[in-house]
């Protein structure tokens, strides 16, 4: 957008670019999904985002919880948990 | 667990690696026995034994890199991503450990601890991929409230290295079944069916290695004493191939594949291990059967399958000549050699269960025993 983001409004950008990274690096999230991911009830990253809580023992809902969000800041190893 | 797909594994059990630079975060000795720690880790659970190279290339390249580093993937600054590693195989990169060095490395978890992340970024160099298991070393996410006094594998990680690799070899000292044969003293020495990988001199004393483990025999004693061969030589591979005393020079020399070390006492001399073709051997051959240093001729006789080569120790070279039979010089011998050691100026050869006392000057077997006759079962 042309105009500076606000606090929250780029806290939320800062937090979209994290989850769409992480989706696409460790869980092969197809990176066409671009502009699915904002709108977070698409269903190819609801997938991935269950894929990913599944595979972290988390409560499987599909949304970016706080669980979801915090596990996905952890410190971690660069391999990607699925494919290759 | 997971593997990769495609199920990358190493064809081989003796790997190399190398620690090509290092993290200014620790000191060279701390990041030295990190990453030998991390590799007995697998070690201990798989047929797996590595050593380590200083120079050239390694099978398990490792190193410290920032950002981008040559590879496809670029390191992210401090937190987040690691380290993180490639599956077995003949690319460039297969094999290699990466760690990122925006990380504050250290030996405990006041930062990142070293140690934890080796271990795992190893599991992948090795084959493994993450584990869904939250309790296992392959968990993708670094949990630095691991118990690292009392580390252990999770039974999901050695499930999963042991699908790879299978379990390490019967060693002497695992519990064996009790068999009325057997003896109730250490039952492996007194197997009747024992045989030795290598054995060799050590001034005055007599090594029996076979697999992680070595007995040490004094000639002064009756019994052996039976150690594990880490204890003396940590970074010494199991499974050793052939080994021999070169009593002038107070060194023995260690051979497992196409590699050998120097040991002087329980020291292991700095930069080794060698390439065995660096003594002059053809690149056909790709191990020693068994080796012996003659003292009166200062010459080393080297066993591979049913032949041996001759090695002046002076010139430091491979006599003309050779290959030749070893049937043919050392009738009564053979075919295949298994260890070779001398002592009151005789050979003693083994072959499975089979030792031959061989006169060198008179050119015959003079005894025939069992291999572990040293051991007065």
């Amino acid at each position: 957008s042309a105009l500076p983001l606000n606090g929250a409004a780029r806290d939320t950008d800062d937090t979209m670019d994290l989850v769409q990274h992480y989706l696409e690096h460790y869980y092969n999230l197809p990176k066409d999904t671009k502009q699915f991911v904002r709108r977070k009830d698409s269903s190819p990253v609801v997938k991935k985002i269950q894929e990913m809580q599944k595979f972290m023992g988390l409560t499987v809902t599909g949304k970016l919880d706080s669980d979801t969000l915090e596990m996905m800041r952890k410190p971690r190893c660069g391999i990607p948990d699925v494919g290759e | 667990f997971r593997t990769f797909p495609g199920m990358p594994k190493w064809t081989k059990t003796h790997l190399t690696y190398r620690i090509v630079n290092y993290t200014l975060d620790l000191p060279r000795d701390a990041v030295d026995s990190a990453i030998e720690k991390a590799l007995k880790v697998w070690e201990e659970v798989t047929p797996l034994t590595f050593s380590r190279v200083c120079e050239g290339e390694a099978d398990i390249m490792i190193s410290f890199a920032v950002l981008a580093h040559g590879d496809f993937f670029s390191f992210d600054g401090p937190g987040m991503v690691l380290a993180h590693a490639f599956p077995p195989g003949p690319q460039r990169f297969n094999g290699d450990a990466h760690f990122d060095d925006d990380e504050q490395w250290t030996k405990d978890t006041s930062g990142t601890n070293l140690f934890l992340v080796a271990a795992h970024e190893l599991g992948h160099s090795l084959g493994l991929g993450h584990s869904d298991n939250s309790e296992a070393l392959m968990y993708p996410v670094y949990n630095p409230r691991t118990n690292l006094a009392r580390f252990r594998l999770s039974q999901d990680d050695v499930n999963g290295i042991q699908s790879l690799y299978g379990p390490p070899p019967a060693s002497p000292d695992d519990p064996v079944e009790p068999t009325k044969s057997a003896s109730p003293k250490t039952p492996a020495a007194c197997d009747p069916t024992l045989s030795f990988d290598a054995v060799s001199t050590l001034r005055g004393e007599i090594l029996f290695f076979k697999d992680r483990h070595v007995w040490r025999k004094s000639l002064r004693t009756l019994e052996p004493v039976f150690y594990s061969i880490s204890s003396f030589w940590p970074s010494l591979p199991s499974g050793v191939d052939a080994a021999y005393e070169a009593t002038n020079k107070d060194i023995v020399f260690i051979f497992k594949g196409n590699q050998f070390w120097a040991i002087r006492g329980i020291e292991m001399q700095a930069g080794y291990p060698r390439s065995i073709h660096t003594l002059g051997f053809p690149a056909t051959v790709k191990k020693i059967d068994a080796a012996i240093f003659d003292k009166q001729k200062k010459k080393t006789y080297f066993f591979v399958e049913d032949k041996y080569w001759r090695f002046d120790e002076k010139k430091r070279s491979m006599d003309p000549g050779f290959p030749r039979q070893t049937a043919k010089d050392f009738p009564g011998v053979g075919p295949k050699v298994d260890a070779v050691f001398e002592a009151f100026g005789f050979f003693y050869f083994f072959g499975g269960s089979t030792q031959w006392e061989f006169d060198p000057n008179a050119k015959k077997v003079t005894h025939v025993l069992k291999s572990n006759s040293w051991f007065h079962c």
